[in-house]
């Protein structure tokens, strides 16, 4: 564990608990795509499926954060596509989530590290979640704002796999370690923030609310 | 060489 990896895992954390204090606060899912967080629930699971599989005791962090990240993501589904439906803003949160889902499970069977179920599916998880925000990337440019909170939660949804390259270039340096096809997928999913981490650091980090076009 | 061993990140 490195000092980028942990204050990944937090930030992402952080992540998490911001959209869901915005959802419970406002009673209200606007301006958040369901659609994201879905795959980002699907990521979740078919990474962690070992979980379920061999179920072993809570005895280290990394389980009880695996276990975390699949109920908070699931339960913020329920409040966005149950408990808030009526808030919920299908208009504009159309982008096809099957032109996502379809060519990473495409992707993860052509390359991959071994050809095997939980090998594929960690691998459909990692190219999935490096394309898994850009519903709400789309719903944010069809509305043509962010609510100051949601731009937080994106924030820090996107400085998460940020940092973790900066532990994948620590660990390749000091422990030789490297796995191609995180570092890949994550360089990618860092990229498609760029847009908005510039409109972050110039717009909100000054008390102003984005609004696009920019 | 750098290893490529397995996934040990969430």
């Amino acid at each position: 564990m490195n000092i980028f990896r942990l204050f990944g895992d937090l930030s992402h954390l952080a992540a998490i608990a911001i959209l869901l204090l915005k959802i419970w606060k406002t009673r209200s899912c606007a301006g958040v795509s369901g659609k994201t967080q879905l795959l980002f629930a699907v990521c979740f699971i078919t990474r962690y499926i070992d979980l379920f599989l061999h179920f072993v005791s809570l005895y280290n962090t990394e389980k009880v954060m695996k276990l975390i990240y699949i109920s908070a993501s699931v339960f913020t589904c329920y409040l966005i596509f149950f408990k808030f439906k009526a808030t919920y803003d299908g208009n504009h949160d159309s982008m096809r989530a099957e032109f996502l889902i379809v060519p990473a499970a495409g992707l993860a069977c052509l390359i991959n590290t071994k050809f095997d179920a939980i090998e594929i599916l960690w691998t459909f998880s990692i190219y999935l979640e490096a394309v898994a925000i850009l519903p709400q990337l789309f719903l944010i440019s069809k509305t043509g704002e962010a609510e100051t909170i949601t731009s937080h939660y994106l924030f820090a949804q996107g400085s998460y796999r940020a940092l973790y390259i900066l532990n994948w270039i620590y660990r390749y340096h000091y422990e030789s370690h490297v796995d191609t096809i995180a570092i890949v997928a994550g360089v990618v999913q860092t990229i498609l923030y760029c847009d908005f981490f510039y409109l972050y650091i110039t717009k909100v980090v000054k008390g102003q609310k984005i609004v696009l076009p920019a | 060489p750098p290893t490529q061993s397995g996934h040990d990140e969430l």
